[in-house]
């Protein structure tokens, strides 16, 4: 549902600025969206070094985007308060992309019904449909998972929904805030020509008989088969759970067969990074011993070993029996590699190997912990209070727990807490500038497929609680007692967060929960850097501007206005009118008030040299005629006109 | 375990885009888009 022109279109990458109007939480999920287009289109954004178009992402009122690209210079979108959501933003960067909403599309009614008679007063116009004429589906079908749809109860003038599906399981779908869909990224990769991502590299879920392109390693003592199930575990894959009959595979590593320290490699195709930085993600099985582990290399390729160099990334012990579990493991890899995966025997008896499925590879950032819930269905509905995370520590060394609430009948929620750690008296507090992101994981097989549900809080250092206390400072002096399972006493600062994480219906939907384990991803980040007011960047006409100078100051910029989008700056101490500018046109005068455009300049030009040939034809002209004139005197009447017979000599 | 010690940033309403603008009384294209004369529907 596209906006139709190519002129709306934006270069695949977007230059940005995010403004210092902006809440720091909110540049940090911004970020984490961009993150989101890196992996799943061929869309990049950078920040702006002086480029004609940008995005100006500011704190405005409310949530709005312009549609398209609008040639405008600097293109205006407003993350205000509350639309710090990662799927809020990413539908907002959709329509800058060109994207209209999803039930606004010619064929909507074939799909859903508008129940205009629930709709507010005035507000009936956001329901209109428009042809083919003026959007593009671009062939895609409608689409009730798009993160583009209203939900059921848009513009409603009471508590009954605006909306019905003609389809009743996709009354709760429409409206989803979780991230792109599938034909989301169907429409954005098909509209931008996209064939690769930045970030994305590999996802294999062994279903195909050319296992990726995975290769047996060479000089050890065993091979991995790929297998849909093995006697002493797993029964069946982990991507389809063994639901689909004949299919269902993985790879296993047959310990049993070997002796101890044997081992067998499975080696990745040959991968090309781009950002230096990955994330390896796969689930592991181990029905083996407890003593049989398994370990991650890397086979790096250089212009000096042909047959690349090997290096032990990581090494996964004491592997839990008995079920599919999730790991990542971080790698920092430039040139040209292969990933592999050496399982080895380790001392105990074994009955069985380890397996693994669905890995995926990207250039992403891995998680810094995972909170695994197993045993989750029987949770749902019955666990009173909330359930807490185990403690983890953050990379700057702050303990934090996640608080996870169920009892709600519609709503599950989700909190961030400091609690008391081993730092504490090392750590500056009120803690400053961490922003913790809790995504809940859409277990699909690929990567590219999932739409996980995430939130993020920022600690504002700043920020005080109702009694008046710092709501991040230390937890020893304003959190509650509390016990870890094995008894030890420790405090609980208080949670910071949501209750309308996830409904209980989307959270049973998708892969949320997979083999009745729910994962939940935490990474808290230091985002301190994207506070200071740090200098903006030297546009390419080479006026070096500061963010001093071009953010404007409250006082002198207070009562002078600009004209026609004209931004007020200050420079040299006084407060002057920056103006906007096209490829053909521009803005002039002490306050933008005058507009030029090439048109102008060919007209003057035009008439000017007009004006010359005019003024050169007149003098040209009149030389003639007085050059004439002076010739003919001379030559003139006198001589030619006094008779011979009267002349006389002396 | 003692009672849950949180504070709900959303005051226990999951709100939309549409919610949000709607209550700060922004009158905008289809809620949230911001058309100017070249792009009337």
């Amino acid at each position: 549902n596209s906006i139709i022109g190519e002129n709306y279109r934006w270069p695949h990458t977007i230059p940005y600025v995010l403004e210092d109007s902006l809440e720091m939480n909110a540049k940090g999920v911004i970020l984490n969206a961009f993150e989101r287009y890196r992996l799943k289109t061929c869309i990049d954004f950078k920040p702006w070094t002086g480029e004609a178009n940008f995005i100006s992402v500011f704190k405005g009122s409310g949530c709005w985007s312009s549609i398209g690209n609008k040639r405008v210079g600097n293109q205006s979108l407003s993350i205000g308060e509350n639309c710090d959501r990662i799927a809020t933003i990413q539908h907002e960067f959709l329509h800058a992309l060109g994207f209209w909403h999803e039930q606004s599309r010619s064929d909507r009614d074939d799909y859903v019904n508008i129940i205009w008679d629930r709709i507010q007063s005035g507000k009936e116009n956001n329901f209109n449909i428009y042809d083919d004429q003026v959007s593009d589906t671009l062939n895609v079908p409608y689409d009730y998972t798009s993160v583009m749809h209203y939900s059921k109860t848009a513009f409603r003038n009471g508590t009954e929904p605006t909306i019905v599906t003609r389809i009743p399981d996709f009354m709760d779908v429409i409206g989803q805030r979780m991230d792109f869909s599938d034909s989301d990224l169907l429409k954005l990769n098909r509209l931008y020509n996209c064939s690769s991502s930045l970030s994305f590299m590999d996802s294999c879920n062994f279903e195909l008989e050319n296992v990726c392109g995975m290769i047996q390693g060479s000089g050890d003592s065993a091979d991995w088969q790929r297998l849909s199930q093995v006697p002493s575990g797993p029964e069946s894959d982990h991507s389809n759970m063994g639901q689909c009959a004949g299919a269902g595979f993985f790879m296993h590593f047959n310990s049993s067969a070997v002796s101890t320290g044997a081992m067998a490699v499975l080696e990745s195709r040959t991968l090309y990074p781009k950002r230096g930085f990955q994330c390896l993600q796969f689930y592991l099985y181990n029905s083996g011993s407890g003593s049989d582990q398994l370990n991650i290399y890397i086979r790096e390729y250089s212009a000096g070993s042909e047959n690349g160099t090997v290096t032990l990334v990581e090494e996964i012990k004491d592997i839990p029996t008995g079920s599919w579990q999730l790991y990542h493991v971080p790698l920092k890899v430039a040139n040209k590699f292969r990933v592999l995966f050496g399982g080895v025997r380790g001392a105990g008896a074994s009955l069985g190997g380890l397996s693994i499925d669905d890995i995926n590879l990207s250039e992403t950032r891995c998680p810094h912990h995972i909170w695994r819930i197993r045993n989750f269905t029987q949770l749902m509905g019955s666990l009173d209070g909330a359930l807490y995370s185990p403690p983890f520590y953050s990379p700057k060394g702050y303990a934090f727990q996640i608080s996870l609430t169920l009892s709600n009948p519609t709503n599950a929620g989700i909190y961030f807490h400091l609690i008391s750690g081993a730092n504490d008296d090392q750590l500056e507090w009120p803690c400053p500038w961490q922003q913790a992101t809790m995504t809940l994981l859409d277990q699909n097989p690929d990567i590219r497929q999932r739409m996980s549900n995430q939130r993020s809080v920022t600690t504002d250092p700043l920020l005080t609680d109702d009694d008046g206390s710092y709501f991040w400072d230390r937890p020893s002096k304003v959190g509650q007692e509390a016990l870890f399972p094995n008894g030890t006493q420790f405090r609980r600062g208080k949670g910071r967060g949501t209750s309308a994480f996830i409904t209980h219906e989307r959270l049973k939907s998708r892969d949320f929960i997979k083999g009745d384990d729910v994962y939940i991803l935490l990474t808290v980040e230091d985002i301190s850097h994207l506070n200071t007011t740090a200098p903006q960047p030297v546009p390419t006409n080479g006026t070096p501007t500061t963010s001093t100078s071009t953010a404007p100051t409250p006082g002198l910029c207070v009562n002078f206005a600009c004209e026609n989008d004209g931004v007020c700056t200050v420079w040299n101490g006084k407060a002057e009118c920056r103006c906007p500018s096209g490829d053909d046109w521009w803005y002039m005068g002490a306050r933008c008030e005058k507009r030029g455009s090439t048109r102008d300049t060919i007209v003057i030009t035009a008439s000017s040299t007009a004006a010359v040939f005019a003024v050169m034809l007149v003098v040209t002209l009149l030389s003639v005629y007085c050059t004439r004139r002076r010739y003919r005197q001379k030559t003139g009447p006198s001589t030619a006109e006094v008779p011979v017979e009267n002349e006389h000599v002396f | 375990t003692p009672e849950h010690f949180v504070k709900d940033v959303d005051g226990g309403i999951d709100q939309d885009i549409f919610d949000i603008n709607e209550a700060l009384g922004l009158d905008l294209f289809e809620g949230d888009i911001r058309l100017d004369g070249v792009q009337d529907r």
